[in-house]
């Protein structure tokens, strides 16, 4: 069955696009077939991996073109079904529904199902319907969190959302969180990180070092993997990878 | 007449609420009145301050309270209209609104005009219809702005999206860009730096460097200017404040 991974978490610039672009793109390098879902307005899913699909997301739920002319083909094993800011336009078609509108995103993505090994969901920052509709749709929530105390409010507030979704939908369920910019320097970042071993031991993951390769790689359209092979950042999310597939033999 | 300054970039994660926060902070300490509106879901500006207040913008928009009720006294001369869960809310009531719910906002908060001098307006990361409503109300706005490409390529889709709004609009303009997080270590922050000056020779404001202690007060409740106000984040945000209020003798 595919596994379809939501990376969310309601506070801005914690490395979901990151995340989600190089959590696929290791998926991809590691022999699975993967499908990214950018959910954001800001659309840098795209940029990132330094594509410009003419459709995406917006199409495939307004159904104006056929699943295949949505899906892109950014890399070997890796389809992309771009965002961007037309998506403002879906948030209010949910926004005006009756009923059934956190449904929308699950009833568009249901043809695509069993043609992925994995479904990756990048989701904006911030809690609107389209995160709700995310939330509906995904099995397995990744968190990524920046090791700052604004972060941790921010999941302590989210956690709470996610409660309230869980109650009318109990497969959903944080799976991973997985600690980013890991600053060896800052006594602050090793302090949080450990406060979050005692409290989610079970989903946490090795963390993501601070490392400038990674915040250069997207002005080349680059995954961490193509643009700085042999970097921390590229070493921290194959071990995401491994974790995630449950299979320490990759790479 | 009551200046309003949106603070607003759809990236996440730049510095919106530090920015909002510390700004608000200073003009009240420098003797300004200054009202506080937390327009985003996350209502970290309350956290920042340390304050929990019963009401605020939701209770404002909807009239449930009198705007006296609605305001909380922060600090001396720093007034708050908090944020919070509830106003995704009222983004759903904007856009049922068959017309005008871009002027939702301006219409609520025309009572506050000529009780402050300045009004300060933190928004969230994203772009939906309570940003492009605040966009309706601010007449400055002040744009932080990390030094990653990521966040440039933020910058230029908020930037199309702004000359949207200003062919309905002409009165609000980007007046003030604020780098953050410089970090003279990074190669890659300073180039970005050089390149902005070029382009926003105008707006670009003196960076705020990228400082600890920025990251720590939140977790007090404090303002830079009382966790720790003789550190380079304290010195960086009083020099925005002179820049804001064309009074280089302040402080
Ligand atoms: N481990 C890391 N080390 C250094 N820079 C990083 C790291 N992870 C992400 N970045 C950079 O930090 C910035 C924020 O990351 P990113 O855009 O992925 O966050 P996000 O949560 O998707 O943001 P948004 O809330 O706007 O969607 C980007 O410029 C990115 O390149
Ligand atoms: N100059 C700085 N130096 C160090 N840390 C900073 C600086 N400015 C902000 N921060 C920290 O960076 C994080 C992001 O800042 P902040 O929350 O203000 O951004 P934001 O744009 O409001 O985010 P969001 O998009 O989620 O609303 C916070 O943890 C904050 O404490
Ligand atoms: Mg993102
Ligand atoms: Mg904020």
């Amino acid at each position: 069955p595919t596994r379809i991974i939501g990376v969310a978490l309601s506070k801005g610039g914690v490395g979901k696009t990151t995340t989600a672009v190089n959590l696929s793109a290791g998926l991809a390098l590691g022999g699975y077939e993967v499908l990214l879902v950018d959910t954001d307005t800001q659309g840098q899913s795209s940029y990132s991996l330094g594509v410009k699909p003419k459709a995406g997301l917006v199409e495939l739920i307004t159904e104006e073109l056929s699943p295949e002319e949505c899906v892109f083909k950014a890399r070997d094993r890796l389809f992309l079904l771009a965002g961007g800011k037309s998506l403002a336009g879906v948030k209010r078609l949910i926004d005006r529904k009756d009923f059934g509108g956190e449904l929308t995103f699950r009833e568009s993505l249901a043809c695509m199902e069993g043609k992925y090994d994995f479904i990756i969901v990048d989701t904006s920052p911030g809690w609107d319907a389209l995160t709700v509709s995310v939330l509906f749709y995904a099995k397995e929530i990744l968190t990524p969190l920046s090791l700052e105390v604004m972060s941790l409010q921010g999941l302590t507030e989210f956690m709470k959302s996610l409660a309230g979704i869980r109650k009318y939908r109990e497969e959903v369920s944080l799976r991973y969180i997985l600690p980013t910019f890991l600053d060896g320097r800052v006594k602050q970042s090793q302090k949080i990180l450990v406060d979050l071993k005692k409290i989610y031991a079970e989903q946490l993951c090795t963390p993501i070092r601070n490392n400038v390769r990674i915040s250069e790689a997207p002005a080349y359209g680059k995954t961490i993997y193509e643009y700085a092979p042999g970097s921390p950042g590229a070493q921290d999310y194959r071990d995401l990878i491994r974790r995630v597939t449950n299979n320490t033999k990759l790479f």
